[in-house]
């Protein structure tokens, strides 16, 4: 089995990530939650995708979610660039 | 200080789920 070393690294690597968010959207609470419903949709159609076993094409993709963030955090390049690095394809 | 509602924690179970499909899919 893989190692799991990693595992709470990554926790607290999203922990302080959305902290950032948090602080940095603070006076604008709709982007903070239109980040958190992308997040949402895609954590959603990919456990569609997982349950019908390969027959369900995600309608939000990875380069879709990327572009929706960057698009949200315009401006903000060091907060999409850290997003690339949690993205599994980015 | 962390004050993290529900969502919050979902966003963060997300992203570090992210990461973790990320890692196993570079390994």
């Amino acid at each position: 089995p893989p190692p799991q070393n990693n595992q709470p690294v990554e926790f607290n690597h999203a922990i302080n990530y959305v902290n950032k968010i948090k602080n940095r959207f603070q006076g604008q609470p709709d982007i903070y939650k239109a980040f958190l419903e992308i997040l949402h949709t895609y954590q959603k159609e990919q456990r569609n995708a997982k349950e019908a076993g390969g027959n369900y094409t995600p309608a939000l993709t990875e380069q879709e979610v990327y572009t929706q963030v960057a698009r949200l955090f315009k401006n903000q390049e060091d907060l999409l660039s850290e997003f690339g690095q949690f993205l599994p394809d980015a | 200080s962390y004050d993290f509602t529900p969502l919050d924690s979902s966003a963060v179970y997300v992203l570090s789920s992210m990461a973790r499909q990320r890692r196993t899919s570079l390994s």
